[in-house]
């Protein structure tokens, strides 16, 4: 654990939180891509079904099952309870667009042709993309809530911070997985456009829009 | 490369 892992951790648990908030306390998911959600919540149940295999850590075992529970309760809210707001006409993207290449990939290019390893690659493969959806959804109407920035702020920092975290166990432990570090260079390469317009509009106090 | 005992990193 280095300074760069937990505060990753902390900003990517932020992000699900923020995102759980602003939906029950607005009682809308207006905005948000149900799609997205689907799919994160893919990614933690393939790449935490080591929970029923290997004890790595309290804190890691705790984390994984906030991580999921969260995950499931965002789906929940958008499809179930605050359907009515769920909208689903700007949120198209095609997940099979997305599920299957990652899928035939980590297939191919893992670190062991096993059930869990090869899950576990597909999580990260898929984790790299998952946000996609949710950036074709504000491409689509122009603008973004306030606090929806602020979820995907988090959300990108998360794998930002990753990327000095596995930088800094190479130096120290010795320690680094290619797939993880491509995978996580993909995801945070996705959110430097948004961090642009986070930066010099958001925090500015001005509302995220795209120019028509 | 990989950890013996599963992925410690979340």
């Amino acid at each position: 654990m280095n300074i760069f892992r937990l505060t990753g951790d902390l900003s990517h648990l932020a992000a699900i939180i923020i995102l759980l908030l602003k939906i029950w306390k607005t009682r809308s998911c207006a905005g948000i891509s149900g799609k997205s959600q689907i799919l994160f919540a893919l990614v933690f149940t393939t790449r935490y079904l080591d929970l029923l295999t290997s004890f790595i850590s309290f804190y890691n075992t705790i984390m994984k099952l906030i991580y999921i529970g969260c995950a499931y309760a965002t789906v929940y809210l958008i499809y179930m309870k605050f359907k009515a707001t769920y909208d689903g006409n700007h949120d198209s993207f095609r997940l099979e667009f997305l599920v299957v290449p990652v899928g035939g990939l980590a297939c191919l290019v893992n670190h062991d042709f096993s059930f869990l390893e090869i899950l576990w690659t597909f999580s990260i493969y898929l984790e790299s993309v998952a946000i996609l959806p949710q950036l074709f959804m504000i491409s689509k109407t122009g603008e973004a809530e306030t606090i929806t920035t602020h979820y995907l702020f988090f959300l990108g920092l998360y794998r930002a911070l990753y990327l000095f975290n596995w930088i800094w166990r190479f130096y120290f432990e010795g320690f680094f997985d290619m797939i993880a570090i491509v995978a996580g260079v993909v995801q945070t390469i996705l959110y430097c456009d948004f961090f642009y317009l986070y930066v010099t509009k958001v925090l500015k106090g001005k509302k995220l829009s795209l120019p028509a | 490369l990989k950890d013996e005992v599963g992925h410690d990193e979340l």
